[in-house]
């Protein structure tokens, strides 16, 4: 939508992809 | 030379560099890069790139946060978007996006969208000046500054607004850390891009 542009595009692709690896990371047990 | 070497990629990896390097936590790291915005010479800071590590403590992640379902789902509905709109999958195919978006995960988001005219915020105020050091809840909750207010209201406890050549290295940490050169002769090596090579 209109709102992405806002968004410096590879930042944000960055932020999710090692938000993914952090969330990957922690255990589930813990 | 100067300018090819003034990109995303190095801004990212300086960035990095400077908070995994680092003795103390910091939560993320921002530049502020400085834009020409008229005739009469006015500036304006926007969003240059940043890196953000997250808090030390991965079981913070869980407790951090203290806003209503009802804004939390806001946030995830915001990240399933974006994921969407960056990956061209369908976000329900990743369930890392549907994990709780943490105050500060939100708040270096949010970053991304604002900017600050010179003289004005905290990287606007120490554009061209001095580094600005704001360390403690309460002296983030009392500053003049709304992006320091709202820091604070975000979970940080630490603020730092360091000038380079073209703009402003912003950091943020849950912890409270105290002013040190270290740092900012750091942010001055690293970004001083004037005097690349």
């Amino acid at each position: 939508n209109g709102d992405l542009p806002i968004f410096r595009r590879k930042s944000l692709q960055r932020f999710l992809v090692k938000r993914k690896e952090r969330l990957t990371l922690v255990s589930p047990y813990s | 030379p100067s300018t090819s070497l003034f990109n995303q990629e190095t801004l990212q990896q300086r960035l990095q560099t400077l908070i995994e390097g680092a003795r103390e936590s910091w939560t993320y790291a921002i530049y502020w890069q400085s834009s020409v915005v008229d005739f009469s010479g006015a500036s304006t800071l926007g969003w240059g790139d940043g890196y953000y590590k997250g808090e030390e403590d991965k079981g913070k992640r869980k407790t951090a946060s203290s806003q209503s379902a009802a804004e939390q789902e806001h946030r995830k509905k915001v990240l399933r978007e974006l994921n969407s709109l960056i990956s061209g999958s369908s976000a329900s195919a990743d369930d890392a996006v549907d994990e709780e978006v943490t105050d500060t995960e939100w708040f270096f988001l949010v970053s991304m969208t604002q900017s600050f005219v010179n003289g004005s915020g905290l990287p606007g105020q120490a554009f061209n000046s001095v580094p600005i050091w704001v360390t403690g809840k309460e002296r983030l909750a009392g500053s003049s500054c709304e992006r320091a207010r709202q820091g604070q209201v975000f979970g940080l406890q630490t603020m730092v607004c360091i000038p380079s050549a073209s703009g402003v290295v912003e950091l943020g940490s849950t912890e409270l850390i105290f002013q040190n050169s270290d740092l900012v002769n750091k942010v001055r090596v690293l970004f001083n891009f004037n005097n690349m090579g």
